[in-house]
């Protein structure tokens, strides 16, 4: 049986809102090290992929492997009725047709179950490669955020540059253009890794969608290279991420 | 430009 419990029910708030505007439904897989979710957006241009190991969590056991089959909205709803800092607890039996959340606030004093339905989803899991990224860029999350949404005014197409000068985004639309230059900064809070320039564009309502999981970290980690998607990671404390892959727009 | 798809980069497992 699956049996983990969260401090906080703020941080499963969080992962599910990442997840939610993208996928709607999705299989989280649980074994004795960790759960991990794989999906792709219904229109296959962008994959997500969540790890959280057992260090998440305040308790977690896992005796033999479960997979869930969740309807992302149906969580979210659950979720919502419980308060942040409310811990919860996951509990499913061996091969279970309903996943268990228990929330108990902070005192003890109220709880609240929920059953939840789960689906048989029969999913693809695709494999991803080891890539040797051309140019690495961490920056924070907030103005990684910022970037999507003033990008996405201008256009649907988002060009992202990077060279060892700096990241550019820029976007050209019938309003005009706009171009926003980072450059790395000393103290550390922009760096930019680059063995190789590279230009790529990619679909703007794409980007803008990750930075749903603005709220799960301070940094986002950007990479590309030459004919792959592009990565950006968000990390989750330190014991998991949500990695979200976005195949770039190619010449017609 | 055209949008590719994920499934052209990453294959199923």
């Amino acid at each position: 049986m699956l049996e983990a419990r969260l401090g906080e029910t703020q941080l499963l708030k969080k992962i599910v809102d990442a997840l939610k505007e993208i996928i709607s439904l999705s299989t989280l897989d649980c074994s004795e090290t960790g759960m991990q979710l794989q999906s792709m957006d219904n229109s296959h241009v962008s994959l997500v992929s969540l790890s959280l190991q057992t260090g998440c969590f305040e308790k977690y056991r896992c005796d033999r492997n479960v997979s869930l089959g969740l309807d992302l909205k149906s969580l979210s709803k659950v979720v919502k009725s419980a308060s942040g800092d409310d811990s919860v607890t996951l509990s499913a039996a061996d091969k279970a047709d309903k996943l268990l959340l228990s929330f108990e606030s902070d005192n003890k004093s109220r709880t609240a179950d929920y059953e939840l339905k789960l689906l048989n989803l029969d999913q693809d899991h695709l494999g991803i490669p080891d890539t040797n990224y051309a140019c690495t860029v961490q920056m924070p999350s907030s103005e990684f955020a910022r970037i999507c949404r003033d990008m996405s005014m201008f256009s649907e197409t988002v060009v992202i540059s990077c060279t060892k000068q700096g990241i550019k985004f820029s976007a050209n639309g019938d309003l005009g253009s706009a171009n926003i230059k980072l450059a790395e900064t000393s103290k550390g809070d922009i760096t930019i890794d680059v063995e190789e320039p590279i230009t790529q564009s990619f679909a703007g309502r794409y980007l803008n969608t990750f930075t749903r999981a603005t709220p799960l970290s301070d940094r986002v980690k950007i990479c590309l290279a030459p004919e792959v998607p592009l990565l950006v990671e968000y990390s989750i404390e330190d014991y998991g991420y949500i990695r979200y892959y976005l195949a770039p727009k190619v010449d017609d | 430009m055209q949008q590719s798809s994920i499934t052209s980069f990453f294959k199923q497992k």
